[in-house]
């Protein structure tokens, strides 16, 4: 999976995190600091089409087909996330509870074309 | 090539400049972590937990597999029943009750508000209590806790659990209340009181007023799971 930079133009991974402090949510989140909320960008030749990583699935197989039979002229394929971490949240709720929740999918960790 | 000079080619979208790009980057992810904590709004915190108290909590809690940027250790060979199935921990501070409070007792208070819609399930829940030692210097070293809920409408205080705890040196102990905070829940309460009796010689040793020191003030831990009432219900009906 390629990490985005000045000449990186096919898919990849654009890192980019959120300080809570610069945005005034310290005082009710308590960890982590910040957010990574990285993206997914770039373009996805048809080369790239289905690689890397979600050639098990179905649609991968889908695709396979089409493109094996020619098929792929109206088909368009999406730089998306493939792998994502999950983050551990600590924050006061409205109640002042503290709250520690193990959030699903929350950070990109890599991408790839559709 | 086209698409590539508009910035956005995978959703076709012109390149916005860098200061609204960011601007609106930052709103997306305000709004993800709301959404994904389920909140509507960020919470307004009007009073703070001291952080002596704070300190103590998280340090009880922290897992050793989360790292300093939130992101968690996975192992990929066990099921992360803890994400999929939307547990969460919560931990409340004891409010004290100083009306109800007399003598050798302590009456704690904790506010639980649930979200609409759901219920919850209590995966297990302790309360913390900081005991402080005996005075005596040549002491038996142990004492009796009682944990019970309040009398109420003419009904007797309820005992919840009752257990020897060490005193000749102070220090932290965990009560499981579980069932007790599940039927709270269930009952659709909103602050749940408990009644904390612990004394030595007539000494409350279970006051953390007395001892001055709010990193000792008591708190309730609980791991805990949202449920659909949908299900709920569809599982009674069955």
């Amino acid at each position: 999976s390629l990490r985005c930079g000045d000449d990186v133009s096919v898919c990849c991974k654009k890192d980019f995190y959120i300080k809570f402090r610069d945005i005034q949510w310290q005082d009710w989140i308590i960890a982590p600091e910040g957010y990574h909320m990285n993206y997914c960008m770039g373009q996805c030749p048809q080369h790239l089409s289905g690689s890397p990583g979600i050639a098990s699935s179905f649609h991968a197989t889908v695709f396979s087909q089409l493109k094996a039979n020619g098929i792929h002229t109206a088909v368009s394929s999406c730089c998306v996330p493939i792998q994502r971490r999950p983050l551990s949240m600590v924050y006061f709720n409205s109640q002042h509870t503290i709250v520690k929740t193990d959030v699903p999918d929350m950070i990109v960790e890599s991408c790839g074309c559709t | 090539t086209s698409a590539a000079a508009t910035g956005c080619p995978t959703c076709g979208m012109p390149a916005m400049e860098k200061g609204t790009e960011e601007r609106y980057l930052v709103e997306i992810a305000k709004q993800q972590i709301l959404s994904k904590l389920h909140l509507r709004e960020r919470p307004n915190i009007t009073q703070t937990v001291p952080r002596a108290a704070l300190m103590t909590a998280l340090r009880k809690l922290h897992a050793g597999r989360v790292r300093q940027d939130g992101t968690l250790e996975l192992d990929n060979n066990v099921p992360n029943s803890r994400t999929s199935n939307q547990a969460y921990e919560i931990v409340s501070f004891a409010d004290v009750d100083e009306r109800v409070s007399a003598g050798t007792d302590t009456s704690l208070s904790f506010q639980f508000l649930q979200e609409k819609g759901h219920s919850v399930q209590v995966l297990q829940s302790s309360l913390w209590l900081y005991v402080r030692p005996a005075d005596a210097p040549h002491h038996r070293g142990r004492v009796n806790a009682e944990i019970s809920l309040p009398a109420s409408s003419g009904a007797n205080r309820t005992l919840l659990l009752q257990r020897s705890v060490d005193v000749s040196r102070g220090g932290w102990h965990t009560f499981p209340v579980t069932g007790a905070l599940q039927a709270f829940l269930d009952g659709g309460q909103r602050r749940l009181r408990l009644e904390v009796h612990c004394e030595d010689g007539g000494r409350n040793l279970c006051s953390h007023e007395a001892s001055g020191d709010s990193s000792h003030q008591p708190f309730l831990v609980a791991q805990v799971q949202l449920r659909e009432d949908a299900n709920k219900h569809a599982l009674s009906k069955r």
